[in-house]
């Protein structure tokens, strides 16, 4: 069975394209068959894994979620820079698309579409936006699992988990499958009294649901967002490229794909 | 003439909320009526400086929006923990309320609703969500002015302007005054190569839009937020609260109410 994780929480700038790039990176080098699919209309995924200028390419999630022929979502899948990760990109226009046509639609609309595509995978990553709407409502339906990054310092990224939990409970309406993979603690630095408060209080809230692999705060990260890489190929033997391989086994371990 | 900010950018986490409540702080202390909207659904600003719990308010920014008396701006007005800031309250519902009922009415709905108050104030700062929806649009029509943060190495944080500059554009077709009052950086940290970098990036892209003053990344607004705070109160001798007082000020000179 394929693994569906989505990336979700409406909190803002979290590291939720951060470590969907990341750890399907890290997933493809433990030989994993993995598709990365960018559902943000600001398509920051895309723009550090795809290829080609994402302007030129004839599908994206628009067309994955939109339009008439069901099978189109084969065409929507194009390798990334990285060999062995495929992705499908995003666009900005997804977010009119969003507000407009997929309001009308069913929140199984992409559900039904990577059911075509879901056996040549061993795992798909959903990257979503910052927001509850109908591209995460849409996301959290056609999810095995979702995971959930909780900003290190961060007391509003888990505010909003209790909103998060009434999204994914009308998922489950139709997705009864749909199980919390985890939540994990991102850009951490125990040094700080807010961050070992927010430890605290992530530990009691999410118990054995908080993984225990953390992703540090690195300038690293910044870098390699802003070199379109991921960690991992711009510094392979650094502590963040490590703390991102412990996390992506860590999940692999609790998805039953090790 | 009221002043109107709207503090916008659809990138996650840039310090837009944080920006909203440390800036109406500086503005109550240099003497402005300041009046603070929370146009996010995840609540944020209203959890640092509401004195009451959000939850029994019985008016809210979905009443401002939604109600069909216009009058009902002044309902939605209450005094905040801050003495001499009033404010409007967000709540989760705001989210759903904008994709069904939001969705079907002018943009200009904040616009004339705030018309009705606006005398009272000096400056009026809207705090709005992740994503350039209809709340983000509603923002801009209202505005006088809008502000950006980008984010100091966050490379996402800029990319995203062109997307920003078109919901503008639709936006300055209801409300031809509105005006750039500038971006500024935030969370600044001069040591590191991106940052540097993106310094760069930003001055040529902004030119004069880009403000001098910068924020400091620090742990001290992460703190002031997990306490419900804003810097000036947990830290009034601190240098984020210094540079915090510098970007009010340099505000304050660029729409005219020194
Ligand atoms: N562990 C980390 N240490 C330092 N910086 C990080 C870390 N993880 C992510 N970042 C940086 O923080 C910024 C925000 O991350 P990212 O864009 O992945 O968040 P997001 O949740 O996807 O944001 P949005 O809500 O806008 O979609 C990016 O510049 C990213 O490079
Ligand atoms: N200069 C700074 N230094 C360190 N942390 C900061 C700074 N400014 C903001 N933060 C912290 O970064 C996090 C994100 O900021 P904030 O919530 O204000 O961003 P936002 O743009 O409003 O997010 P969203 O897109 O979710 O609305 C918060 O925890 C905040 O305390
Ligand atoms: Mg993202
Ligand atoms: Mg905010």
């Amino acid at each position: 069975m394929t693994i569906i994780i989505a990336i979700a929480t409406q909190k803002g700038g979290v590291g939720k394209t951060s470590s969907a790039v990341n750890l399907a990176d890290a997933f493809v080098r433990r030989g994993k068959r993995t598709l990365l699919i960018d559902l943000d209309p600001q398509s920051n995924a895309t723009s550090i894994i795809s290829e080609v200028n994402p302007g030129k390419l004839r599908f994206n999630t628009v067309n994955l979620l939109l339009d008439s022929d069901p099978t189109v979502a084969s065409a929507c899948i194009i390798g990334s820079r990285i060999k062995g990760l495929d992705m499908i990109a995003s666009s900005i226009k997804l977010a009119r698309a969003a507000e407009t046509e997929l309001i009308r639609r069913n929140t199984t609309t992409l559900r039904k579409r990577l059911a075509i595509i879901a056996a040549d995978y061993d795992i798909i990553i959903l990257d979503s936006p910052p927001n509850l709407g109908r591209l995460t409502s849409n996301a959290l339906c056609a999810a095995t699992h979702y995971l959930v990054p909780i900003k290190g310092a961060d007391i509003f990224s888990l505010d909003g988990y209790e909103d998060l939990e009434a999204t994914v409970k009308e998922a489950k309406e139709d997705n009864p499958q749909l199980q919390l993979l985890g939540a994990f603690l991102n850009m951490y630095d125990g040094r700080t009294n807010v961050a070992q408060q927010l430890l605290g209080v992530a530990e009691s809230k999410f118990g054995k649901d908080l993984l225990s692999a953390r992703l540090p705060r690195s300038v690293q990260f910044e870098e390699a967002a802003a070199t379109s890489k991921t960690v991992l190929e711009a510094a392979r033997d650094g502590s963040p490229a490590k703390a991102v391989t412990e996390l992506a086994d860590e999940i692999l371990v609790r998805v039953g794909l090790t």
